[in-house]
């Protein structure tokens, strides 16, 4: 279960809280996975009681209070929601994968959404295994994608090394790349990695298009040890 | 079978010995916090084999707030999450006042007998702050399926109420007493400006739990 509370001393306005929350949550907390499962409890509260004095952030998305208290928000929340993923059970590695140059923003979380959650992807990455076979088989059966978005010969897969290192390259435009296997293992072995997908336009091919991005963790035979007897 | 393994985690309260050292640098030694919230983290005993450890948390403002949650869109919403939303229904976002949370069972599946614990939960709080409308927000995390020790947590919500403080060790603490199988508390907290208000430094605070189980789909 996920549980959270997140409390200010700015003033907001209580027709504002709700937009201002769920802009967070959906960029935070709602773009996190560990095991794939959705709680009965999951819960997240926002609390706001002025103290601190001003004048209250309006119910407008446009006012500059309200957006800037929206990026402060939603970036704390991230911060906040990756806690999460460092502490998932049996966890050895937090992920990035960014979906990026796609035409449309729900498909692009959706494809996101499926890699954070396959169980084959999560134990390769356990197992420093640079399988990106497994990456693009969950974006190819991704549930709800409008067509057009994946096109085979537009998609390009790469690791993005934490140490500002060059991307590895595993697939570009559908072609595979001849993977440096040793540089592979070297990226696998630092607990974060990310892993960009590039849509390429899409149909269109139209670059600079919508990007989701999703948090998570790997799979190991801790979670299997946890979960066994989680009850008893 | 589980002790035979040596990277086995029980599903139990966090104490500061079970920190691994990989995790400790996601602790905060400081923070800031924001005006008028204080917090506290007091051992109850809901799951039995906790002798010790804090396992109930109560968040709790000086003044009333505005508030708005997201809750889990599974169909089976546990009680303290019907409660709850219920609550920030009939106050329409504002008047809310604290949010206490126990870990060690969530209150989940538990019929009409749940919802009770639930309410009488929040009830606790409000009448220990003098309040007379629901005005808290209550969580549970833990086992499905099984019946809150109730009157063990009504019994030390008035020590919880006693007990706050706002401290960073009182933040730590409460952070730590809604662990459940998680092997660190998480909490962070910042300072920000908003446009309109330069001179003003506000603060936000935020903790959070959760290792299993975790893919949310809240609205």
């Amino acid at each position: 279960t996920l549980l959270g509370v997140v409390c200010t001393d700015a003033p907001i306005d209580a027709a504002a809280m709700k937009g201002l929350l769920l802009h967070a949550v959906s960029r935070s907390f709602n773009s996190i996975s560990v095991d794939g499962d959705t709680s009965t409890n999951d819960t997240i509260a926002l609390l706001a009681n002025g103290t601190a004095g001003g004048s209250a952030v309006p119910a407008s998305p446009s006012s500059p209070d309200y957006i800037a208290l929206q990026e402060v928000l939603t970036s704390f929340t991230q911060s906040l929601s990756q806690l999460v993923v460092r502490d998932g059970e049996g966890a050895t590695k937090f992920v990035t994968v960014r979906v990026q140059n796609s035409p449309c923003y729900d498909s692009a979380r959706r494809i996101a959404s499926t890699i954070a959650r396959s169980p084959l992807v999560k134990t390769a990455l356990y197992g420093r295994d640079a399988n990106w076979g497994r990456i693009l088989c969950a974006i190819g059966y991704t549930e709800g994608v409008t067509d057009g978005v994946v096109v085979p010969e537009r998609t390009s897969v790469s690791f993005k090394p934490v140490d500002g290192s060059p991307i590895l390259k595993l697939l570009v435009n559908g072609e595979p790349e001849t993977v440096d296997e040793q540089r592979a293992s070297a990226i696998l072995q630092n607990e974060d990695l990310e892993i960009v997908v590039d849509l390429g336009g899409g149909a269109k091919g139209e670059v600079g298009g919508e990007e989701a991005v999703y948090w998570f963790c790997d799979f190991s035979h801790e979670y299997v040890t946890i979960n066994g007897d989680y009850r008893t | 079978i589980a002790t035979s393994r040596n990277q086995v985690r029980f599903y139990n309260v966090l104490h500061d010995t079970s920190i691994p050292d990989a995790k400790r640098k996601h602790i905060p030694s400081d923070g800031t916090y924001p005006k008028g919230f204080r917090v506290s983290g007091t051992h109850v005993g809901v799951k039995a084999s906790n002798t010790k450890f804090p396992d109930l948390a109560l968040i709790s403002s000086d003044e009333p707030c505005n508030a708005a949650a997201v809750f889990t869109t599974n169909k089976f919403q546990a009680a303290p999450v019907q409660v709850s939303k219920a609550t920030l229904n009939s106050r329409q976002g504002k008047g809310v006042q604290s949010v206490v949370i126990n870990s060690g069972c969530a209150n989940a599946v538990t019929g009409k007998g749940g919802l009770e614990d639930a309410q009488s939960m929040g009830a606790t709080v409000d009448k220990c702050a003098g309040l007379s409308e629901p005005s808290t927000i209550v969580m549970s995390t833990g086992v499905i399926g099984q019946r809150l020790p109730i009157a063990k947590i009504l019994d030390k919500i008035p020590t919880a109420h006693s007990n706050l403080a706002s401290t960073h060790n009182a933040w730590l603490a409460t952070a730590r007493s809604i662990c459940t199988t998680d092997t660190f508390p998480k909490l962070i907290s910042q300072t920000f400006t908003l446009p309109s208000s330069p001179g003003i430094t506000y603060s936000v605070a935020g903790m959070t739990k959760g290792a299993g189980m975790i893919h949310p789909n809240m609205a």
